[in-house]
Order: structure tokens, then sequence, then C-alpha cells
């Protein structure tokens, strides 16, 4: 059966997409089933596998309002193994939509059930911020990615974020665990950089990857083309680190 | 009376508490009298200007919940001019508990209008959604400020901010306009940025700012010190670029 990853942190603009999509297209080009799910009403994660959001006939949000079946909104991606779950705009209303519903927290859950044996790995995109859309996620997923850029303002949010992972534990999913932290955007230049990866270590001395990502413009450019970095530029210093990165994660994979 | 600005953009990172901060600090070193509000549960904007979090005694979150006035809630900064409505991060949960009240759209707009004449500024810094906060935001503002990073992932969800823009202006709040669209974290190296202004423009002609916010690491670094640019560096590229751009800013209001 397929383990669950939810990629999640509130601060926007860390690197969630970029990271769920990176990891899930290296895997994916290594031969392995993988599912990307698009949490996100923005629909990052579709655009930047190539997937046009506009042409869909169904989406995540039909998903959550009842409409299809996971099965029924799966499409394929720009990697023969790579499968999205792709999402569209009109997401950004599941928050009011779905209040009044009972067991909406597991609406993600449920639907991933009856697919779980047929990918090796499933892979959650998730919103900036901790609504039911990310509670789903989180309730749904064996372990939570969290990417942290490497600047000031995203130390913030992380002491929320871990209470947030402690309450679905406690309430909703008692098997969630913090996976590991990811280190992106990170400038070797600039002191900053290195004093948030000083600050994060202190707190979290065992759980940060040791692959950090660095800043590099060809991880930007990729998603207007639709491709991730094995398609779009394998040899840029952005994919070497992200193909090192998804050998790190095979390895902590084999270990739990 | 004054005016009253959101900050807003659902897309994550894109720079709107650093816009928000460093318009307001510069408007206060000018010496006008400005409120920052800040919306987002993860307190960006509170920390940017130098205010402890878990010191305070109430915030907006109170606010929201009616367990104080605005004005109860208020508190000084780093710098003289610049008053703030700090968060703290239970206003996290603000979506679902206000889910059920009625005319939570509006409470924002209400708890504003007593203090309306004694400032010359109102800014409101937006979390990343277009959930309830947000909404309440765009419903108590007169303009509205779109920062977007020269990323191309930011264009994806310009055309969803307009639909909502334009939405709560039929439904809640009939003068709401757009005020400007700001390019941030702009690179003038890389081919990236100078595509993503051009195809902003191509759908926003007369809507950019013509001061562009380089990308410049003592814009990062600011925030860790709880300083504005215009307190931590004053002379740093990305102070004179915030300088500038205020300047814009108030030539494009005595306009209207
Ligand atoms: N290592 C990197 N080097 C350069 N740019 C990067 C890197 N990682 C991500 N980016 C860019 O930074 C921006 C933010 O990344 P991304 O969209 O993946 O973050 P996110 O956390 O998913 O954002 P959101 O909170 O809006 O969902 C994007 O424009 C992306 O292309
Ligand atoms: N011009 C700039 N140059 C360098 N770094 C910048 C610049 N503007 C913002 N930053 C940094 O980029 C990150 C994102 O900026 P900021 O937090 O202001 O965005 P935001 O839109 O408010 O994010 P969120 O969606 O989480 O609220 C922060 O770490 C900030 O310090
Ligand atoms: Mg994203
Ligand atoms: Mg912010």
């Amino acid at each position: 059966t397929s383990t669950i990853y939810a990629f999640a942190n509130q601060k926007g603009g860390v690197g969630k997409t970029t990271t769920a999509v990176n990891i899930g297209a290296f895997l994916a080009w290594q031969g392995r089933r993988v599912l990307l799910i698009d949490l996100d009403a923005q629909g990052n994660a579709t655009a930047s596998v190539g997937v046009d959001r506009f042409t869909l006939a169904a989406s995540t949000y039909d998903m959550f309002m009842g409409g299809a079946t996971l099965r029924e909104i799966l499409t394929s991606t720009a990697l023969a193994q790579l499968t999205l779950a792709p999402s569209v705009s009109m997401l950004a209303g599941a928050e009011v939509e779905l209040a009044s519903v009972s067991e909406r927290e597991f609406i993600l859950r449920n639907a991933l059930a009856p697919l779980r044996d047929e990918f090796d790995h499933i892979l959650i995109d998730c919103p900036p911020s901790l609504g039911i859309l990310t509670v789903n996620a989180l309730s749904a997923a064996d372990f939570v990615i969290v990417p942290v850029q490497c600047e000031y303002l995203a130390l913030e949010g992380l002491a929320q974020l871990m209470q947030t992972i402690s309450l679905v534990r406690e309430n909703l999913n008692p098997r969630l665990e913090l996976f590991g932290l990811v280190m992106t955007m990170f400038d070797p230049r600039a002191r900053l950089g290195a004093q948030v990866i000083q600050e994060v270590r202190a707190h979290f001395p065992n759980e940060i990857f040791e692959t950090y990502i660095p800043r590099n413009v060809r991880v930007a450019e990729a998603p207007s083309f639709g491709e991730p970095l094995v398609k779009f530029d394998i040899h840029s210093r952005g994919a070497e680190a992200y193909e090192k990165l998804t050998n790190e994660f095979l390895m902590r994979e084999a270990r739990v």
C-alpha cells in the first residue's frame, strides 16, 4: 500500500508546491507510481505539471462537494508515472461550503481509501492556511513534510504549525508524524540563511533534511513551461538538489 | 477622514506584509498618522514593527470575537506615528468561529468607523487566502493594493483575486477600487522577472505602480530586528524603492 505525505506550512510562498511537485516528479522518473493531489485553489501544482485547469471536466472541488469520486478526477501529466488530482479556483469556497458538513475532516481520507494500493507514494500539496483543506490533508496523511524558507518571517509560524499537527494527531489521525523539514531557497552568500537554519535546528535537531534547496532561477522558470525540473532542466542546481532530496526521502521512508 | 487600503493577494509570500509595513512606516516617518492592522494569524506585520505577540493583552482576534473594541487593542510601535492593531495565532480559527455570525463580513468595517478621523491612512495586511478575514478587509477598504511577486506562479491567481474584488464591490462594498499592483522581488538579471511584468502589464495596462521593488536581502533581514526599513537601513536598495513607492502612493492618492 502507499504512504501518504502532506506538504504543509501556513506561511505563504515557502516552496510547498515546488517541493511536492519535484519530489513527486523524481519519484515518478525513477519508476515509482505517484499520485499528486492539488488542494490549493490557486492550482499551482496543477500548472506545474502541465495540466490546463481551464479545460478540466472535474477537480478536487467536485470530490469535496460529492460530485465526483477521486478516481474520476485523476488525470495524467507531463510524466508517465505521475498522476494528478487537479484543483480549480472554486476550491477557495470549500471552507464555507463544508462548514456544516459532518465528518468534513475525513472527506479526503475516505476518498483515498480505495486507491491506496494503486500508488507507491501519494503527495498532497496544501494551501497557505490551516483551514479545512489542510486539516483534510493532515487527517489523510501518514507523514507531514514542512518546507521552510530560509528567511526570518518563515520561523514565526512553525510553532503554530506543530501545534496544529499535534491537535490533528490527538483528535483526527493518531498515526500522523512529522517526516521532516526541508530548508528551501537557501542563499549561502547571505548571513540570514545560515542564521535561520541554526534557529530551526535548535528547535528541531533531528528533523531537518540534510539536503538544502538553493535559490535557483531555473526552479522558478520551470512552472511557466508546465514541467517539473527533471524534464525542464535536469542539470540545474535546483534539479540536482531535488534529486538528492528525493533520494534522502527514500532513505528516510525505508527507515520508518 | 482617513483612506483605508487592503493589501491582498491569496498567493503566498508575494510581499503583502513587507509592502504594508514599509509603506506604512515611510508615511509615518513623513509625519502622517498611520494605523496598520494585522489580519494574518502568523503575525508577521506585528513582528515586523517590533511588537511582541506573546505579551499582548488583546489583539484583532478579540475584536472579531467581540471581546474588545478596536481602540482597546491598539498599540504603539518602533515608529512614533505608526499605530498597530496586532494579531495572534488564535486568529487562524476565525474562519470557523465566525461561520454562523450574522454580518460577519462587516465586523472590521464597523469597528473602524469610530476611529477613521484619528488617522490619515489605515493599512490592512491580509493573510494568503480569500476567506472571511480578507473579505472583512475588502469590505472595510476604499482601495486594494495587490503586491505581485515577479514570478510565474504569482500570475495564476490574479484573475481569481480580481473576481473576488468584483464580488465584494457588487455585494458588500460598492466603493471598493483597485488602487494598483506593486511588482515585488524584481531581479533585473533574470529574464523571468521582465516576462512576468510584461504579462501583468498586458492585463493591467494602467494599474501597475512605476516603482518596482527589487529583491534585496536587507528587506528580508529587517523583520528579524523588528524594524521597518526606514529604521533598519534607510540607504539600502529596498528602502530607497519603498520610499519612492510611498511617494508614488501619495501622488496617486491625491489624484483619486
Ligand atoms: N529553490 C527555489 N529557487 C528559486 N525560486 C523558487 C525556489 N523554490 C520555489 N521558488 C519560487 O518561489 C515561489 C514560491 O514557491 P511555491 O509557490 O512553491 O511556494 P508555496 O509555499 O507553494 O506558495 P503558496 O503558499 O502560495 O502555496 C514560486 O514562484 C516558486 O517558483
Ligand atoms: N524585496 C524583497 N527582497 C527580498 N526579500 C523580500 C522582499 N520582499 C519580501 N521579502 C521576503 O520574502 C518573504 C515573503 O514576503 P512577505 O512575508 O512580506 O510576503 P506575504 O505575501 O506577506 O506572505 P504571506 O502570504 O505568508 O502573508 C519574507 O521572508 C520577506 O522578508
Ligand atoms: Mg503552493
Ligand atoms: Mg504576510
